[in-house]
């Protein structure tokens, strides 16, 4: 038997829309530490890893781990019905085939269940080695998720470099090229709007475009989001999930033949 | 030339 409980029931919400169009199914992994989940898009190119911690719901119950494969563009579908301001509760039973989505508004007015049917999905869970990283950005998630789109109209890859000097993000296209920097700043008035820059080294290296943006889809999750990259590795977006966990898109390179 | 590597040349398959 598995409840759980959440208060800010637009969190989960917000967490579909972000992977919706980048993941077609997933098994959703329910455990005492939290409700994960592991997956990578169609063509083995992005991987994404969300972890919303026991802790974070108002109630939660998990008897025994389960996994449950969904949907993920129809389990959006069902989540769309929610109010923002509702509370939602995910229940399933053990071995059941169908997983219920009860929305109540905030008034307790209004209880809604959409019961939605589970599916069968092999998938492997990778194993990420813990990584120590060359260079750590922390930026506003709104200004990064413009300078995505903005560089995607003009090229289709971007070169993420950091130096002593601040990360700069840079693209070339047909019509031109586009160099966007972005200094270390730390006198804001919100710490939201804060750019970090952490470099033991200097790093340079290319990206799909179309991922990233689709990554910035997680933008309303959060004021800010962290940039991890290391020479030749996959850079980690991640986006925190409130108090209660994260969304972590890694995304492989493009590296030289 | 560069080119797109797959997300499973970095992360171990269990």
């Amino acid at each position: 038997m598995l409840e759980l409980r959440l208060v800010q029931g637009s969190l989960l919400k917000k967490v579909l829309e972000s992977v919706k169009d980048l993941v077609n199914d997933a098994n959703f992994d329910c455990s005492a530490t939290g409700f994960s989940l592991q997956a990578m898009d169609s063509s083995h190119v992005a991987l994404v890893a969300l972890l919303l911690r026991s802790e974070g719901f108002e109630h939660y119950r998990c008897d025994r781990n389960l996994s449950m494969g969904m949907n993920l563009n129809n389990m959006a579908k069902m989540l769309k019905c929610a109010g923002n301001d509702d509370i939602v509760t995910i229940k399933a039973d053990d071995g059941g085939d169908t997983v219920t989505f009860m929305f109540e508004s905030p008034t307790q007015d209004k209880i809604a269940d959409f019961e939605m049917k589970l599916m069968d999905i092999d998938s492997e869970h990778l194993g990420i080695p813990e990584a120590e990283f060359q260079a750590i950005v922390r930026m506003p998630s709104a200004e990064f998720a413009r300078i995505c789109k903005d560089l995607s109209s003009i090229g289709d890859t971007v070169v993420i470099s950091v130096t002593k000097e601040g990360v700069k993000f840079s693209t070339r296209g047909d019509i031109g090229t586009a160099n966007i920097v972005c200094r270390q700043n730390t006198t804001v008035d919100k710490p939201e709007d804060a750019t970090v820059i952490e470099m033991q080294e200097p790093v340079s290296l290319t990206f799909a475009l179309r991922y990233m943006n689709s990554f910035t889809k997680a933008t309303p999750l959060s004021n800010q989001v962290t940039i991890s990259l290391s020479s030749e590795l996959p850079v980690v977006v991640e986006y925190k999930v409130a108090e209660m966990g994260y969304i972590r898109f890694y995304l492989a390179p493009k590296l030289e033949e | 030339m560069q080119r797109q590597k797959s997300i499973l040349s970095f992360f171990q398959k269990p």
